[in-house]
């Protein structure tokens, strides 16, 4: 057996059924066989399982097709069945089905349908610790195998759990270190109404933000943001809305402000209003989310679902047009960063957890995407800004903090970020924060 | 003795193997060469993991392996706080 990452820090644990969409099968038996399966790991350790009707219930289980907004796209019927997320907060601990399987439940067999109940077994072996094992008749082998309903946990994964969460009987509570989520998540009673809806899209493990937001039409924001209308930010102690070489030079933006670098530093009569550099922006617009330059020069502004393209100073005829036109789903509202990465001269483009590829020739995203932003390695998810500098590397911006990338080893040179205000506008340590930053 | 022959390996093996922890995603995006050697071994990782015969080869064996429905979360993680404790 192997373990991965962290356990629950309580044995009472939630689940909750999220999905409307199963006309397939009868909403009942899949119930049925969920809990059965929850079962067979409770008979041997501590854990206990409730099922409850609420978004805050501890494993949530989805029956989800294609792409599904979490990185790890469907195939349809065949190969890839099913995944789960190990313990943690956000989707930690969450069961996704793909819905293009043909079920079987209720014990049905047939030749070419797949045992909801064996799956599930398996699926929540992940959600509560376990990853996968070599031993052939593990229940955490990944091929399918098919199992009688009947049968006993095999004794591969009776050990996982039982070292993770002790077992049914005895008292000690096992040796690994336990998770401890920052707040008690509040168990809400089945009163909940259905239709309350969940955006994961920024909430991480290290975020301070409530870890759930209850609208979907107002995303949340990064937390650091203050909204700055009309004061100019300070820019050693603010983090950035989007960064971007344009004609060589280095532009950062804020709010309604940007500050242009050369090779001297900070000019002189800067921050200076956006507007004031590109016209015919929208007047109620309170921050740019990207913006970048192409390689035929044209500089791009992203602005929550649109996009400007300008010649210089001028906005092209016929834009603003929506994302969808680029081929990003009509589902994003905010574009958080876009770059032509040095690498391979390809254009860039971030969201939340996910990554786009757009083909200049087409000016379309490519076929396989987006993907995880997991692949960028210790940037981590809902970046603020990135951009290529003249050193040829890539920097990412997040809070008041960036990293440079390594392009090769596709991870951060460091793990620790570095403060903005420090490298790039030469603020010291003692003097961040009031006024507007001098040096 | 007669020489085995070699079948090549496509693209889509490459994705299974990236997918399901075999070999490093990032590879993804820098497209970097791989050599001969790093896809032999990664084959036999799978090949080991699925209890078939170890030949690091694109036997039938392991194309049958492919073919088999499984679960989407990768095999091996190279995620810290993954333990693999002795039997």
């Amino acid at each position: 057996y192997t373990l991965q990452g962290q356990k629950w820090h309580h044995v009472n644990l939630t689940w909750s059924l999220r999905t409307r969409r199963l006309d397939k099968v009868d909403h009942g038996w899949v119930r049925s066989d969920l809990n059965r399966a929850f079962q067979v790991w409770s008979k041997y350790s501590k854990l206990t399982f409730r099922e409850v009707n609420s978004e805050s219930a501890d494993i949530l289980v989805f029956f989800e097709k294609g792409y599904h907004g979490d990185g790890y796209p469907f195939d349809g019927p065949g190969q890839v069945l099913a995944h789960a997320f190990f313990p943690g907060t956000g989707r930690g601990g969450d069961a996704h089905f793909d819905e293009e399987e043909e079920w079987l439940v209720a014990d049905k067999t047939s030749k070419d349908g797949t045992s909801l109940f064996r799956v599930a077994v398996h699926e929540f072996g992940h959600s509560l610790g376990l990853s996968h094992s070599s031993v052939q008749d593990a229940l955490m082998f990944p091929w399918y195998q098919d199992l009688q309903s009947d049968f006993e946990l095999p004794n591969d994964d009776r050990i996982g759990i039982q070292v993770l969460y002790g077992a049914k009987d005895d008292k000690s509570w096992g040796d690994i270190p336990v998770y401890r989520p920052t707040s008690q998540k509040p168990i809400l009673s089945t009163t909940v109404p259905a239709t309350t809806a969940v955006t994961r899209y920024s909430t991480m493990a290290s975020d301070t933000t409530p870890e759930y937001t209850t609208s979907r039409t107002t995303p949340p924001r990064r937390p650091d943001v203050a909204v700055v209308v009309d004061e100019k930010p300070d820019f050693c102690n603010t983090s950035f809305d989007a960064v971007s070489i344009i004609r060589k030079e280095t532009f950062f933006f804020k709010g309604k402000y940007t500050w242009r670098l050369g090779t001297k530093g900070l000019y002189a009569g800067y921050p200076a209003l956006i507007s004031r550099l590109w016209y015919n922006l929208p007047e109620n617009m309170t921050q740019v989310d990207a913006v970048y330059e192409r390689q035929d020069g044209k500089i791009v502004f992203f602005i929550g679902r649109n996009y400007y393209v300008f010649d210089g100073n001028n906005p092209l005829p016929g834009y603003p047009k929506p994302l969808t036109t680029l081929g990003l789903p009509d589902e994003l509202d905010h574009v958080d960063a876009a770059v032509v990465w040095g690498h391979n001269s390809k254009t860039y483009i971030f969201s939340g957890t996910m990554y786009w590829r757009c083909d200049d020739e087409t000016n379309q995203m490519e076929l396989d995407y987006p993907r995880d932003m997991s692949i960028w390695r210790g940037v981590g998810y809902n970046i603020d800004a990135a951009f290529q500098w003249h050193d040829g590397a890539t920097y990412f911006f997040k809070n008041r903090d960036f990293w440079k990338f390594n392009d090769l080893r596709m991870r951060v040179e460091q793990e620790e970020p570095r403060s903005i205000g420090e490298f790039w506008f030469n603020c010291t340590a003692t003097r961040s924060g009031g006024g507007n930053g001098d040096r | 003795r007669r020489r085995t022959e070699s079948t090549p390996i496509y693209d889509d093996v490459h994705g299974y193997l990236m997918k399901f922890g075999y070999l490093p995603e990032s590879d993804l995006e820098t497209g970097n060469l791989r050599d001969g050697n790093q896809l032999q071994d990664a084959l036999r990782t799978l090949q080991t993991f699925g209890n078939i015969p170890v030949t690091g080869k694109m036997d039938a064996a392991t194309k049958e392996l492919m073919k088999k429905p499984r679960c989407g979360v990768p095999d091996l993680s190279p995620a810290a706080g993954q333990r693999r404790t002795k039997r």
